[in-house]
């Protein structure tokens, strides 16, 4: 989902 | 993960490295502002509380991990084992001009209003703003040794990779972070200035950048 991937990028 | 992506992250950490290693082999931190080092702290403890609470892979709990402990490092070399050699008087930029937007724009703006959101949005305002106080030193007093700049060239390459990797994710996953896109190509603007005097200066073989 769109906040697991802002929780990926550093 | 795509290449931009990786890249982007390996020239965040060289930044990173290069800027300690500078630091403890000449026992110096001069021409550095402690107070840009501080904000990067406070970013990465403020983005990265996602560290308890989800699990994306081992290279992100990682690079995590070694950022938050390199900046921790960053900071105490700075303001403990080499403060005499600190240079405060000319790291004058007031900071508060920056928290106190950037709370306040952190709370008005985000994804949810829950504190760790908060919280994260805080770190990605902060972020954009935080090299603020090294680039008025250099400012101030003209001038910034090569591997100041070297420094400031890798975390800009940094920023300007990230946002390839925006360009990218859009079109292959049609992902867009609007919060994290919009103060991504903020900050990165406050970059090219110092971009161009770097092309012009530092790359011609000088060994400090003297400003116009």
């Amino acid at each position: 989902s769109q906040e697991l991937v802002r929780h990926d990028e550093l | 993960m795509n290449v931009f992506r990786l890249a982007g992250d390996v020239s965040h950490l060289v930044a990173i490295i290069i800027l300690l290693v500078k630091i403890w082999r000449s026992k110096s931190c001069a021409g550095i502002s402690g107070k840009s080092q501080v904000l990067f702290a406070l970013v990465f403890t403020t983005r990265y509380l996602d560290l308890f609470t989800v699990f994306i892979s081992a290279y992100n709990t990682i690079m995590k991990v070694v950022f938050l402990a390199m900046s921790y490092a960053t900071v105490y070399l700075i303001y403990m084992r080499f403060r005499n050699m600190y240079d405060s008087e000319n790291d004058t930029f007031r900071v508060e001009f920056l928290l106190v937007p950037v709370i306040g724009l952190s709370f008005l703006e985000n994804y949810a209003f829950t504190p760790l959101e908060i919280l994260w949005t805080f770190s990605i305002f902060l972020e954009a703003v935080a090299i603020m106080p090294q680039l008025f030193m250099i400012t101030k007093t003209g001038e910034a040794e090569s591997i100041t700049t070297h420094y400031l060239f890798f975390l800009g390459l940094y920023r300007a990779l990230y946002i390839a990797n925006w360009v990218w994710r859009y079109h292959t996953e049609e992902f867009f972070d609007q919060i994290a896109v919009v103060s991504g190509v903020v900050q990165t603007i406050f970059y090219c200035d110092f971009f161009y005097l770097y092309v012009t200066r530092v790359l011609r073989g000088k060994a400090k950048m003297i400003l116009p």
